[in-house]
């Protein structure tokens, strides 16, 4: 699951939507160039969860997840693993 | 489906709240859905309900229509597997078979090429469907399965089937499935989840929050089954789903042990594993094998004229070759006969149904619990059929593994993702008569009149059916209910360890961890208490609190069944309800002695018309 700069998806989780939806974007980017830099690639940024609730997902190293999950606003990180059909 | 809804009690004819119900949306969360199947005809449909804000990503070879009114993709890994395509067209079949499970349409004269014939339906027929297709050939990614809740959530569904899930317990929030049906509940959508086949080991179930609705896979009382005649002429019954017509003659048996594969030797070949028998030498010839074998291996054997297999099986499996799984004693009977002669012979026949007495049991197949994360509350929640079910099938997909050419419009399967959709239909029916009733509400009514379940064929009691199978007739009208609502499962939480600032942000709003949220005081409709290995004393108390669901008053009666060694006592034990809405609390304790590692009893309030059955189980924890 990982690329070949040792990134691989986690999601963010930070809980209920945000009142103004449409500055999700704004407040993940932010918290990411905090973390990984200004260098960030936008397309490492998987999705935005924003119309129910707050989140993102986003290709990270592990080092760099550990430092997201200290941020304020943020419930859990943890990465996107596969789930099966039953 | 052609016999579980009738096996359920649920008949075709049953009363229905027909508008009600086409204005409901139901979200399937699965891979993608096959739209040009009959089941999913729109004839007599009007225009998506007012309240609909998805939309239908349409591709090549898909559109929506009046029945499936919504459809997305998601997928954040950015290759595709060879064969599956960037379309909410379901070219598995898993998403199309569960879609039809809860809402398809009548379809007369349904069979898997003759075989489970009769009227295949969806539990509310009538229903919208909107579809999110998470699931790939290769992952139901923990990204995409969000992403969908996040879109369902604000399009507008009703009710989430998900016959989806991970191997391992994970704390609830960090659990995709949990996080989104939290927040579903929130808007008053109910998530009913497949608790997994990793059975019948205990723990293994990860759908585990108490706002999931679990699923267990339990049995019907129509069983496959298929005829082996030997060239001696004695028969044998083994199990399967052989769709294939009657082989026309006798063909010579071959044991995988005498035919290695080069660099294999016999030890292996017996169990015919991977590349292991020499496919020119089983070509033409029933191959028997010292094992049960999944349809993927059947790739490497060539082309025998079939497969003979031995295990002892609870449910049956479809191959693409004629095929049996006998169990060991006539297995042994088997290559009795044929190192009694020279040229032995065997036939296999098509299958046939029996009667199955001892239905429902649960599958040996489904996730057992207990609660690996919250070891009091019980999981699964209910049982419903997941064993040889017929449902609706794409052209486009093939039956069993892309070897087998067979394109059939109806397949017969088994697993906890064929039981989850019957629940969710379920549960759109109580929804289609009670449009105001929250998650838990429902989520209640389902588990307090479901049929006890038979301990004696189920060894891990109420771990494998929770509070056992479903019963929609007495569902919809269930009397009283446990109720719970967002701030029941904050407080809940906050007992399980979670802070005020992290609790803040899931409800964002100022909830504060005021109580100490004991799990035994979550309204729950059942009880669970775990003990260790040393402790063997119990006095546990667990509060309640029953809400009035049918109008008018009525006086409820406690009635308590205490195994050896406990005593289960009701305070008070008699409950008077004045109208509807009205709640009263009571409080159940446990005492006594552990001595076995499980001890099940329960809890039934009755007022003559309606009961309302909870489990009790008390166990060790391991």
């Amino acid at each position: 699951d990982f690329d070949d700069d040792g990134r691989k998806i986690y999601i963010v989780y930070m809980g209920s939507k945000l009142e103004d939806p449409d500055s999700a974007h704004l407040h993940h980017r932010a918290m990411l160039e905090e973390v990984v830099g200004s260098h960030f690639p936008p397309e490492s940024l998987i999705y935005i969860y924003k119309r129910s609730f707050n989140g993102f997902a986003v290709k990270l190293t592990e080092e760099e997840a550990q430092k997201i999950a200290t941020k304020e606003g943020v419930v859990s990180v943890f990465p996107s693993e596969k789930n099966q059909l039953h | 489906t052609t016999r579980s809804w009738d096996f359920l009690g649920f008949p075709s004819n049953v009363a229905r709240m027909n508008k009600v119900e086409s204005n409901i949306i139901v979200g399937v969360f699965d891979t993608g859905i096959w739209s040009d199947h009959p089941s999913f005809s729109d004839k007599g449909y009007g225009p998506p309900p007012a309240k609909w804000k998805g939309i239908c990503q349409t591709a090549a070879n898909f559109t929506c229509n009046k029945k499936i009114i919504g459809a997305r993709v998601y997928r954040s890994n950015k290759t595709l597997p060879p064969g599956d395509i960037r379309s909410p067209i379901d070219t598995d079949g898993h998403g199309t078979h569960t879609a039809s499970t809860v809402a398809g349409g009548l379809m007369t004269k349904a069979s898997m090429n003759g075989l489970g014939l009769g009227t295949a339906r969806g539990g509310v027929p009538s229903a919208r469907i909107a579809v999110y297709k998470v699931c790939w050939s290769d992952e139901c990614a923990d990204a995409d399965v969000l992403a969908a809740f996040d879109d369902a959530i604000a399009d507008g569904v009703d009710i989430i089937s998900l016959s989806v899930g991970g191997k391992l317990p994970k704390p609830y929030f960090q659990h995709t499935i949990s996080i989104g049906a939290f927040h579903a509940l929130k808007r008053g959508i109910l998530t009913s989840n497949s608790a997994g086949n990793s059975g019948p080991d205990p723990y293994t179930t990860a759908s585990l929050s108490p706002w999931l609705l679990s699923v267990a896979a339990s049995t019907i009382d129509r069983k496959f089954v298929t005829q082996v005649q030997l060239g001696n002429k004695n028969n044998f019954q083994g199990i399967s789903v052989n769709a294939f017509d009657d082989l026309k003659n006798q063909y010579p048996l071959i044991y995988g042990g005498d035919v290695p594969n080069k660099g294999f030797n016999s030890s292996s070949s017996r169990f015919c594993k991977e590349n292991s028998v020499n496919p020119s030498l089983v070509k033409g010839k029933i191959l028997v094998c010292d094992a049960q074998l999944s349809s993927k291996k059947f790739a490497s054997m060539g082309s025998p004229a079939g497969v003979l297999m031995q295990a002892y099986r609870d449910y049956a499996v479809s191959y693409p070759l004629p095929a049996s799984t006998l169990k060991l004693e006539d297995g042994s009977k088997l290559k009795s006969y044929m190192s009694s002669t020279k040229t032995p012979t065997a036939t296999i026949f098509k299958s046939t149904t029996i009667q199955d007495a001892s239905a429902p049991f649960v599958a040996s197949f489904s996730s057992r619990g207990p609660n690996a994360i919250t070891h009091d509350i019980l999981k699964p929640d209910v049982s419903a059929p997941g064993a040889e079910i017929l449902a609706a099938w794409p052209l486009n997909a093939p039956i069993t593994v892309a070897q087998d050419s067979r394109r059939l419009l109806y397949n017969i399967i088994s697993g906890t993702s064929m039981a989850c959709p019957h629940v969710t239909a379920i549960a759109t029916y109580i929804k289609t008569f009670n449009p105001t009733w929250s998650p838990a509400a429902i989520k209640s009514a389902l588990m307090t009149t479901a049929s006890p379940m038979n301990p004696s064929i189920n060894d891990d009691a109420e771990f494998a059916y929770g509070s056992g199978q479903v019963n929609p007739l007495k569902a919809v009208k269930p009397g009283l209910v446990y109720d719970a609502n967002e701030s029941d499962y904050i407080e809940f939480l906050c007992g399980q360890g979670y802070t005020t600032a992290m609790l803040r942000y899931i409800t964002g709003d100022n909830s504060t961890c005021t109580s100490s949220g004991l799990v035994w005081d979550l309204n729950y409709p059942s009880f669970a208490l775990s003990v260790t290995r040393s402790q063997r004393f119990i006095n546990q108390h667990f509060t309640r609190t029953l809400t009035n669901v049918e109008k008018g008053g009525s006086t409820y009666k406690a009635t308590v069944s205490s195994p050896q060694g406990l005593l289960i006592s009701v305070n008070p034990s008699t409950l008077s309800f004045k109208a509807t809405g009205d709640k009263k609390p009571f409080a159940l304790t446990v005492q006594g002695t552990v001595r076995q590692p499980i001890i099940s009893g329960s809890l039934t309030w009755s007022d003559g018309r309606h009961s309302v059955r909870s489990p009790i189980i008390v166990y060790v924890r391991s």
